[in-house]
């Protein structure tokens, strides 16, 4: 991988976006059509009930599990992304501490139905208010803003596997040990981007996918200060209770 | 590397 030269030629871009498309396809959670026919699956007031009357920590408990599923799934991915597996341990790892929340971030967006404001979680579809015992409501209300913006642009799910891509690979982020190969990656993802927004006649959306970039970024503090705050009140289930790869990525 | 054990077994298991 290292070795392409630059520019890339059209047969490498062509390979390259083939091939992000086919990991993510092979690496998401809920396939599209499953989530359609889904689409009008609401809890009933019962279960959103149910849900709100969870004590904080039983209900931060319950998120942090579905969550971290959630990144099993973007760890996947990761790996499945030409050049990843030959980046160094600490440079593949770093990448996800700082990445992997961005990419569900993202991949949430294709669980979200803009026309009533609810996200499919346990099965159902819910809005923020299944979400209101954990009580940081203002995370949860930027979270289901930022699906909303996403649906927005309309992304198809080949645009969505490289925007995810790019997420992930990232060469300002802190820590890492061979930049410059990360940044080589990079390059080649962008190049793949334009590659195909232009070629679906859409290249307005690069800039407007480039300014998701610092909104996942804030999203993804508010989550760690969140958890900062929730561990404070409640160490003893984050220490004992709660996923250990959660507490790797985020504590 | 101890700090991140279950991020490490992840990654070296081979892809399914």
């Amino acid at each position: 991988y290292p070795y392409c030269p630059y520019p890339p030629s059209l047969l490498h871009i062509e390979e390259l976006c083939d091939s992000i498309v086919r990991s993510h396809r092979d690496t998401s959670q809920f396939r599209l059509e499953e989530l359609q026919a889904l689409r009008w699956k609401l809890f009933s007031r019962e279960e959103i009930h149910a849900y709100q009357s969870k004590s904080v920590d039983e209900m931060w408990q319950h998120c942090a599990v579905r969550l971290t599923e959630a990144v099993q799934y973007v760890v996947e991915f990761a790996k499945r992304i030409p050049g990843f597996r030959g980046l160094g341990q600490n440079d593949q790892i770093t990448l996800l501490k700082t990445g992997s929340m961005e990419v569900v971030l993202v991949r949430m967006s294709r669980c979200f139905n803009t026309e009533n404001s609810t996200v499919f979680f346990d099965g159902k579809f819910g809005s923020t208010e299944l979400f209101k015992s954990l009580g940081c409501g203002d995370l949860m209300v930027a979270v289901f803003d930022f699906a909303h913006s996403m649906c927005a642009l309309r992304l198809t799910e080949q645009q969505m596997a490289l925007f995810c891509s790019l997420v992930l690979i990232n060469p300002d982020r802190p820590c890492l040990e061979d930049r410059g190969r990360v940044h080589r990656m990079r390059r080649d993802l962008e190049v793949c981007l334009s590659h195909m927004l232009h070629r679906d006649n859409q290249e307005s959306l690069q800039h407007k996918l480039y300014q998701k970039v610092s909104v996942l970024q804030s999203l993804c503090s508010l989550h760690v200060e969140k958890l900062h705050w929730f561990s404070q009140r409640y160490p003893l289930t984050v220490h004992s209770v709660f996923p250990p790869l959660y507490k790797e990525l985020f504590t | 590397k101890e700090k991140h054990k279950i991020l490490h077994r992840l990654l070296q298991n081979s892809t399914s």
